[in-house]
């Protein structure tokens, strides 16, 4: 029996590193947002490289998507409906990660780090400061990089879209990934066998963000001064 | 799927990651 557990163990370590490993090697290439130089700093053009650099990234984040494994098994509407439901949460999740080791900073892209004092002239104080909620919380865990990946897969497969056609199939792909989190945590966090709960009772706040984020970007829209590509405001009318 | 024809296209293009 024991030899059998130990087994088992060792299985599901092999089956976790090659989840983990995988979504790590789907991880998307670093972003710029290259902003124009030629616009004057103001809001406008604050929320134009913002606008731009989302679109850029979505493109990477619906590539990487097609990488996890057992995605583009589910039929095109069913994936459609997931990255339209998590598409901004993965936007955040990534934006949260890349800040960890900036101080009450935002880095939305290597070269475009934003401070509270340019959130508070962008209009985008209060989405700051709820961002760097999620930072803290997440720095204070030491979340690591391979927890960072299997969280983001985790929102994706756990958006609660309302009109999934193939349930068990989306259930399936969460349960695949909701397991690697457990068997990573069990062999690299044993002493913390409550740290795969802790980081997925995280997501809540993280949807409450990307709901605030939605919105705001949603009033800018409907202002109509900042320039939108047009993958973005898809996915915005999605929402 | 007509309201969102980017999304579509890119989720059928056979290459992975780019747009």
């Amino acid at each position: 029996l024991p030899q059998m557990h130990k087994r088992t163990r060792t299985e599901s370590y092999i089956a976790e590193n090659k989840v983990v490993s995988h979504l790590l090697g789907a991880e998307p290439e670093k972003v710029y947002a290259m902003h124009d130089p030629a616009l004057p700093d103001d809001d406008i053009k604050a929320l134009t490289t913002l606008c731009d650099l989302a679109d850029r990234e979505l493109v990477l984040n619906i590539g990487w998507a097609k990488h996890l494994p057992g995605f583009s098994s589910l039929s095109l509407p069913d994936q459609m409906r997931l990255l339209q439901s998590a598409w901004m949460e993965i936007l955040i999740l990534r934006v949260v990660f890349r800040s960890l080791d900036a101080q009450d900073c935002l880095v939305f892209a290597e070269d475009y780090v934003m401070d509270a004092e340019q959130a508070k002239q962008t209009g985008l104080l209060e989405l700051h400061g709820a961002i760097l909620q999620l930072v803290r919380k997440y720095r204070a865990m030491g979340l690591e990089r391979e927890e960072f990946v299997t969280l983001k897969a985790i929102a994706l497969t756990n958006s609660d879209s309302m009109h999934i056609e193939d349930i068990d199939a989306v259930q399936g792909l969460q349960d695949c990934v909701h397991e690697a989190l457990q068997d990573y945590e069990r062999s690299h966090h044993g002493n913390d066998p409550r740290r795969a709960g802790k980081l997925i009772m995280t997501l809540p706040l993280l949807r409450q963000i990307s709901a605030k984020a939605v919105q705001y970007f949603c009033s800018v829209k409907q202002d109509g001064r900042v320039p939108m590509h047009k993958l973005f405001l898809e996915l915005l009318e999605a929402n | 799927t007509e309201r969102h024809k980017i999304l579509h296209r890119l989720l059928q293009d056979s290459s992975p990651a780019d747009g």
